[in-house]
């Protein structure tokens, strides 16, 4: 059964651990702060009270056998990279980061984090960028929570008609023109129709609420 | 010109104001920090200090007169809820706020908040749900006698296929996946297909016998 470690528990590291826990994981929490690890019962397999720096604890909560790490530790860096390092060093496969900042991003790059993660920055950019937009459809950043946003179709959608991807069904999401080739071959093809087919190199404009397109970056990676 | 009040510049308002400015937007910006006001001049048209559960001072600074608000004042949900409430009824079109939990989400919806973000929340789901899943590289690992190891593509190997490159055949070891980019912008190619071309700065996973990749290790340097 995997086992995850999960270290840190704010609003990201509460939020990952219960969705493991609730996927059926194995979940060892761990914070510094008593209140905190107490309300982690509920949502982990083992909910434990130490400082992410200290390497030895680590090691005696057996840290180098779990599967994968998640470290999200607050605002101070020394204290992040100190902690990514030492699980770095028990030999965890895979490690996440959530950074402080794009420099903090690259020390973790540079110990061997595996992904590094910068969710506010990744909404603000995305907020900011809706809001200072004047679209054909500028009255809808008025529907609060839409944007259009282009993606490049990813490889699990190419070949496939729109009509057998079901986006709106399967991820709220719907796909208001499909742009392919560029230059002066580009075409555009907009309302496109359930047989369409998505091809290799198409651009996808999509609809949606954020929370759902955040969805498909994760295809599109 | 249309202009924006960010109120509370922590990492995520920060970043909203420093992509609207830069953008071209006006900005005025909000904290009740010194030092963050006086680092906002950077990234603000307008960095005010000021309490921002202070409705009297937020009408002085013309946030009446602003065609949208973005509110994320950190970890005290009255102060977040006060200060949306000030913004609302001093009529400002549209408001978002990064709200604290579901509740508070709840909360600023009754008061009519038009957009509610959860971005750590909305993050810790997706990479969550991912790290449940079982994918493909998970088993190979547990083949005895080989392993599992990644090295960046050597110079040798940049601009050639797979195909061309011939590893099973020349090397003994097989290229299981290639990660491209990193941090927000990682793609992984799990296995790759002949004709996949290998990038500068691509991490190429391999499966080989130790000895065998020990060889490949003299490209690499
Ligand atoms: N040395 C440490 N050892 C163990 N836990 C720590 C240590 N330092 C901080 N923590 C815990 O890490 C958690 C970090 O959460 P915090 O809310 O500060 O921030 P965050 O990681 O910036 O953000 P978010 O709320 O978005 O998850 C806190 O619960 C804190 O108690
Ligand atoms: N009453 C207030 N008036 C003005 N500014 C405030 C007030 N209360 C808090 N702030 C500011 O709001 C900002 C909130 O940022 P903080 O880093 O605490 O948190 P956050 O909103 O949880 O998260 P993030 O770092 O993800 O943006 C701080 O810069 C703080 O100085």
């Amino acid at each position: 059964k995997e086992r995850f470690a999960v270290i840190g528990l704010g609003t990201f590291g509460a939020h990952v651990a219960r969705t493991l826990y609730e996927l059926g994981k194995d979940v060892l929490a761990v914070d510094f702060n008593a209140e905190i690890v107490q309300a982690a019962a509920a949502y982990a397999t083992q909910a434990v009270l130490a400082d992410a720096t200290d390497r030895t604890v680590l090691e005696s909560l057996g840290i180098d056998q779990v599967d994968a790490a998640i470290i999200s530790l607050g605002q101070r860096m020394d204290v992040s990279t100190l902690a990514a390092l030492h699980v770095r060093e028990l030999g965890v496969p895979f490690i996440a980061v959530k950074a402080l900042s794009e420099e903090h991003g690259r020390i973790l790059q540079a110990i061997g984090v595996h992904e590094i993660m910068f969710p506010e920055k990744d909404r603000a950019i995305r907020l900011a960028n809706r809001l200072a937009r004047k679209d054909v459809l500028d009255f809808l950043p008025l529907l609060a929570g839409y944007t259009i946003t282009e993606i490049k179709a990813p490889p699990e959608f190419v070949g496939r008609s729109l009509k057998d991807l079901a986006l709106r069904n399967t991820l709220n999401v719907q796909l208001v023109a499909i742009q392919s080739g560029n230059g002066p071959t580009r075409k555009i093809n907009i309302v496109p129709s359930a047989n369409d087919v998505i091809r290799d190199g198409d651009l996808l404009i999509l609809l949606g609420e954020d929370r759902d397109l955040d969805r498909l970056d994760d295809f599109a990676r």
